[in-house]
């Protein structure tokens, strides 16, 4: 797969959906 | 029969070779077998693993007595309620957990032994209309319940001696949640699959939900084994035990789907079929340990696959005890365990 197929790819994607998810 | 069937269809032929016969251990007092794992136990200063297996009123833990045989320790007789499954609690010692219902899971029990009273008992840890369990890593049990109104999603922090020290709600997503999975490496991660074939990420120090991802609609039902995070992306193991057979690619029993957490998006990387011809049919249950999966057929065999070469490895006819009916692997990979409903679990070294 590439990165267009899937969108802009973050290693920190765990921390960054912590920070934007509603508590 | 079968063996003879699938030596001319799989690639290489069916490769048992891969598959080598360690022990094996019968359950005379078992009429049917609805289980069995492994559990790692510790006893008189040393760490062995051993097996445990359940019928529909019992859960029998079985110590290795030789190189090759195998002795009951201890038996707990749950009368009242029948077994419906063993949850494995990975890295956990001296702890069985098991699920009882009837049609579903009604409750979850810990059945342990009692150094203070040197005697084997058990603990009630949750009761409810239970849709799904995963144990985890540091003795963490996660369950989905469902009321008339709600969906309830909990993780318990389990007690060396089987209570409850702590409980963590999670957001529930509005489908139901089929399955759980452990993100390896990722302590705090849970992936779950859900009714409306959904792919559900969770935070299970805060109990956020973070992320809804679709798998689409080629594959329905499907229920999530593993996962792994790399590069940014999610890698998750999910089987398809309804899937129907297609031309381009027979009958998918495991897929590997790549999502992307950040975008929602996803692609497949990698699918693994049914053996061709009458030993597969269809997939009725089965079990994965790092990228090796392991299922029970309709035919009574046992397929292992490479899931990240998408290559069936091995092919286990169904003996002369007659058509297997659950494959497990052991605690750490160390086996594949394949049972027969006659209490027969056989041990092979993959």
């Amino acid at each position: 797969c590439s990165e267009s197929d899937l969108g802009p790819i973050s290693l920190n994607w765990f921390e960054e959906l912590s920070a934007e998810a509603p508590p | 029969d079968v063996a003879e069937q699938l030596t001319p269809l799989l690639p290489g032929g069916p490769r048992e070779e891969s598959l080598h016969f360690v022990s094996e251990l019968k359950d005379p007092s078992c009429s049917c077998a609805v289980d069995v794992s492994t559990v790692w136990w510790a006893a008189a200063g040393r760490r062995e693993l051993r097996v445990v297996t359940a019928s529909e009123s019992t859960v029998s833990l079985w110590e290795p007595l030789g190189p090759d045989s195998w002795g009951k320790v201890h038996t707990w007789h749950l009368t009242e309620i029948p077994v419906i499954q063993i949850v494995p609690l990975p890295d956990t010692c001296n702890l069985v957990c098991v699920a009882l219902g009837e049609l579903e899971i009604g409750e979850i029990r810990l059945l342990l032994y009692s150094s203070e009273t040197d005697s084997f008992k058990y603990s009630l840890v949750k009761t409810g209309n239970i849709k799904a369990i995963v144990g985890l890593k540091d003795r963490r049990l996660v369950s989905s319940s469902r009321t008339m109104q709600e969906q309830q999603l909990e993780m318990v922090l389990l007690s060396e001696t089987g209570g409850s020290k702590d409980r963590q709600t999670l957001m529930p997503p509005e489908e139901t949640v089929t399955a759980f999975a452990e993100v390896e490496g990722m302590r705090e991660a849970l992936v779950g699959t859900t009714a409306g074939n959904s792919v559900v990420v969770w935070n299970l120090k805060t109990g956020q939900l973070l992320r809804k991802m679709d798998i689409g609609y080629s594959y329905p039902a499907s229920i999530c084994h593993r996962a792994y995070s790399d590069s940014g992306l999610l890698f998750v193991i999910l089987s398809h035990p309804h899937a129907k057979e297609s031309e381009s690619c027979g009958s998918p029993a495991f897929r590997v789907v790549a999502f992307n957490p950040r975008t929602g998006r996803s692609t497949g990387v990698m699918f693994s079929c049914l053996p061709p011809g009458r030993a597969g049919r269809r997939y009725l249950e089965g079990d994965v340990w790092d990228t090796a999966g392991a299922a029970v057929l309709t035919s009574g065999a046992v397929a292992v696959w490479d899931l990240l070469r998408g290559r069936c490895t091995a092919v286990l006819p169904p003996g002369p005890a007659g058509h297997w009916a659950l494959a497990r692997w052991a605690a750490g990979g160390a086996a594949l365990l394949a049972g027969h409903r006659n209490g027969t679990v056989r041990l092979y070294r993959y």
